[in-house]
């Protein structure tokens, strides 16, 4: 039946190395064990990860000339990452005891993506050798950054409400000597500079410059001999620091209410399940691959724990980071590794096969 | 030596430019800069850093200014700019200035 | 701004957490760690860190406190535990706090 | 003849490239070069030497059943490890101008194990196509941890005789007037945290995760991809930096006395040909491999230099630093890599032989 | 505690070596060195460091003496040799040690 | 036609996926983005491609008994490195608003050889499968450092003179009432401590470091399965950083004005030539091969970015380094590795086919 075969799926895809190192690197940061990964080795492996995944959509895409399927799916990835933010304001952002600040920061990380949580899937697909778009790793940034933008424009129309609501209570007092209606705070959000900060962030940089050096020049040697055959190795050393990570800031969700930890162990799943429910119109409409769907459902369910964290500093600054980073880095990054992955490509399986 | 003021900023990495922006608009002769750790009121790591890393999260910015005024100038505005989000904190101290190329 | 005292304590990167205890112990609003390499008396790299590396052995903390009581105690407190048998070297300078979250 | 076998035997070792990398080191230190290898890839490349060691170990181990064999040579492992703190005990510390607790430190440094060392010797293995139980490399915390347990407690009892006899002769001049004898000091040494800090040091740490992952997941592919291949290279960049770090400390034990230089290149031999004893006696009684017994004799001769100096700086805190780790790292290192190596192996397979 | 002073040398990474030399030539107990960046009159990263590298170009070096003589005596000596040509800067602090293993 | 027939094979090189993530890094600098490649790595990366040609020099010496036919290229390259820095002296440091002194150091940067530079033009010559002598990698330090030496020694020169003029004039006036003549002022420059400087140097130390293991031991294994596979990807890296850091020092070169930019675009072409052409003579007379000139050619060409800084820093401190270090990484190198390289092995080849 299609629950039998595909929970023989899942479970079968539990078991890869990947996954191993997650949990390792949690009993290490677990037992307070003094191993380190240098801060200068786990910045260069994500640059390694990410401008490897760039190459190769980069040399792939140079090799093909079909873009236009490109769009739907690029359409779509920005939609979910723009319904995501919605959904957690409206949800998480709802609930008793939690800032709303801090929830849109949180949903807004939640719509981001992770290049470690992407290279992940992109290892996991190819090992059971799924095919897959090679622009697929290419909607990253059109997921990535509308849902940051998303993020601090509401948290900006949020802040600019409760002002204008303050100051009517405040005036409301003063209603006859002074006719003046209060003015209407205008503070519109400039969109171009968060989007500007975003694409210079480190990984996604790493990615575009992969991506432009793949379809420009022809690095297929070095991409072969250097960059592709290191990815699974390094990549399971970025595991070992995520599980690591995750165990570290567990600390810290805890002391922002459990709300955050509900919220970040159901929605890579939930965000999952959106994508992957329009990655198969897409499917139907343009041809999207499978494989692609799991992309898609992947990047969704990611929730960006190295570029994403300092552009919502910086865009939101009333949100306590407490918050946003443990949540995505305790709970979510892990959800999204651990169960995520292998429920999607479990589930893309389960289809391909009926 | 000339007597002169040296302030002290321990805020998040992440406002080095802004900060500096700041100490030139005051016109101070230069400053200094330290990658520094540690312990505040807020105690969160707030930039996606890895904490399993070996590696400091705020830094610690000096400035010496040759008037009292500019030191206050410079923190007053830091603090209203920057304080009420942002982890940070703000000293004085006298010292002396012995040798500088442009003060 | 708010007298203050400035608490500079160099000594053992190994001692971090011990001293950190210490601190908190005397009621300090926080401290501010930075990495640090110095000649002394000792002149012992005792961490068996490389010494090829490029990378300093000591540590500096600082530690703003509002009394000169709370600073001496702390330093007291760190020297009769840790610098009978480890490097270090603890002193204070006059601060004027003009911006802290909690002091 | 016996010697003549083994006299070529061991010439040819002195050849590998390993030993010429650390004579490299040597040389580049001495002559003042600016040259440097940052110490987050020194710490990284510790992490993956001692990962690969775990893992291999781990993979074999969960491919074998019969984990009893281990027992044995365990207990000798733990034996050679007391004994040699004792032997620097009661020989080092009994010289004249050696301090009891400068001496125990160093005793207990070299009963520790050197990660770098034991990952020479099993490349040299491979390289003779030596065959080894895969377990062999998880007899490191069996010898490492009894040792710097031992050397913390005999340092310990040391210090508190010293202690009583210092008090004893104080109060007998004032016998009279005050009955009360002396109050024994009960200064038990609680011996689990100093296991706890030894299992928590970055080195253990990642030799028993790559135990756990090679035994709990399946890493053969990431293991035969990336952490096998760059072994080898890894290593041999470790031993440039191990031969730099000699001659950089060499300075430091020239202050503290040419006994210790002598201690420092007598122990490696004589606890390595010890443990080799333990080990044929091994080999007869639960068939132990030969390949087992040069691997504990090595871990016999080596001397820590990156794990066990934080744990006896906190352990003996009164020890002068630069004694145990000018002796371990300036003379007792690079005599087992270069000298203590390719004589056990030699050994090894002049027995073989006959 | 006693009465010192804290001088502080902020300069070219270079320089580390010469400068320790005349700290010790001086007869300071010791000094203390961390890395730093910072912007001052030259502004120029000389070192060919890479300066997309993320690591800081200055030293910072600190030395505590106990008379004001020694501290402006080590002064002049590094500003009359070295600041002519290299990036520097160097002022003082009057502080009270607390600890010091030799001082 | 040999112009069409070198053009062709110019263009072709320009392909090449090493100049592309030097046009990339630029590009990366250019748009402010936050990728970074950490010191620690870059300095790793430095020391891995030049211990590797040091290796693989070392290894092929040891092969081959003949090195009598590298005296004339060695001392054709100590002629060029001095030739260099004595152009520079009497052209650029006679321009109006150039400082002397500045001119005098850029010269000698001009002259000094670049190690990533070097690594490039060999990784080219590897891919056009076109010989060169093992030991032509060696010729470097024979060029490197005169260049150094001479630049800090004209310095000096130039630096006397001017003192000498100073106090003449000072004197004239007071010539009655004193009939000595000014003392000449005697500053002979040690030559020693500055040649022994430079050899101290991280990428000179790697590369002899290497030699010296490629001739003494037998490195081959760990040469063919570490260090060589990885000098493609690691190349590419450092080129990339190459062009973040060419766009980030262009500020500087700015600042001192346009005569910088001009020497530093046509120096590295002319220094080139001159080079050939002395190569070609080699060629002739010793039989140096196409592949060995176009190396001699690449190592004038290039220009120091890691070690020469450092030491004319310390030998001609009244030097402005934004002049010599912006001249030669923000203009310099990327000239000397996106032309020079090209046409140096397009012209070798035209030659070669004639
Ligand atoms: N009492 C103190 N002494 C020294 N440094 C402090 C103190 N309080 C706060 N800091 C530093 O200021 C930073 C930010 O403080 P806060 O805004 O209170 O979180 C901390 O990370 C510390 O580095
Ligand atoms: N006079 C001094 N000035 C500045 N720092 C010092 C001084 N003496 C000692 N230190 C610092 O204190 C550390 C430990 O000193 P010691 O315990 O004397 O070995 C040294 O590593 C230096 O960083
Ligand atoms: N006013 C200042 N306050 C703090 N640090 C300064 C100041 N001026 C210069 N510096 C430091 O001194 C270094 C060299 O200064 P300069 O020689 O003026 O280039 C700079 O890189 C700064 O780190």
């Amino acid at each position: 039946t299609f629950l039998s075969e595909f929970g023989a799926l899942f479970l079968d895809k539990l078991q890869s190395p990947t996954l191993g190192f997650l949990i390792g690197g949690m009993v290490v940061a677990a037992v307070n064990s003094r191993l380190q990964i240098p801060e200068a080795v786990y910045k260069f492996i994500v640059f390694m990860l990410l401008i490897k995944v760039g190459l190769s959509g980069g040399i792939a895409i140079r090799n093909t000339e079909n873009l236009v399927e490109m769009l739907l799916p690029a359409l779509f990835a920005t939609l979910t990452g723009i319904a995501i933010v919605f959904i957690g304001r409206y949800s998480l952002g709802l609930l008793p005891k939690v800032k709303m600040m801090d929830a849109i920061a949180t949903a807004g990380l939640f719509g981001a993506v992770s290049g470690s949580t992407l290279a992940a899937a992109l290892t996991l697909l190819d090992s059971e050798e799924m095919f897959y778009e090679p622009w697929a790793a290419a909607l990253y940034p059109f997921m990535d950054i509308p849902a940051l933008v998303t993020a601090i424009v509401l948290a900006s129309i949020y802040a600019t409400k409760q002002r204008q609501a303050a100051e009517a209570r405040l005036n409301q007092g003063e209603y006859f000597d002074d006719q003046q209606p209060p003015q209407p705070q205008n503070t519109r959000i400039k969109i171009w500079p968060i989007i500007q900060d975003s694409l210079q962030g480190s990984a996604l940089s790493a990615l575009l410059l992969g991506l432009g050096l793949g379809i420009l020049t022809d690095p297929t040697s070095v991409y072969d001999n250097f960059f592709n055959p290191a990815f699974r190795g390094l990549l399971s050393i970025l595991m070992l620091v995520m599980g690591m990570e995750a165990a570290a800031r567990l600390g810290e969700l805890r002391k922002v209410g459990q709300w955050y930890a509900i919220y970040a162990f159901i929605a890579p799943l939930l965000h999952g399940f959106i994508a992957f429910g329009f990655g198969m119109i897409a499917h139907q409409i343009t041809g999207f691959s499978y494989g692609g769907v799991v992309i898609l459902a992947v990047i969704a369910a990611s929730s960006s724990d190295i570029s994403g964290p300092p552009t919502l500093r910086a865009g939101i600054p009333k949100a306590n980071p407490s918050a946003y980073i443990g949540s995505s880095t305790a709970v979510g990054t892990p959800v999204a590794l651990a169960l995520g992955i292998p429920l999607y490509i479990g589930l893309a399986q389960t289809l391909m096969d009926m | 030596g000339r007597q002169a003021y040296m302030l002290v900023i321990v805020t998040e990495k992440l406002l080095l430019k802004q900060v500096a922006k700041v100490i030139d608009a005051a016109g101070a002769t230069g400053y200094t800069v330290a990658a520094a750790g540690g312990k505040g009121s807020r105690n969160v790591r707030s930039s996606g850093q890895p904490s399993v890393g070996d590696s400091f999260s705020n830094i610690k910015i000096e400035v010496l200014t040759p008037t009292k005024e500019m030191a206050t100038m410079i923190a007053n505005k830091v603090a209203a700019e920057f304080f009420e989000d942002y982890s940070g904190i703000a000293y004085v101290c006298n010292a002396e200035v012995l040798f500088a190329h442009k003060f």
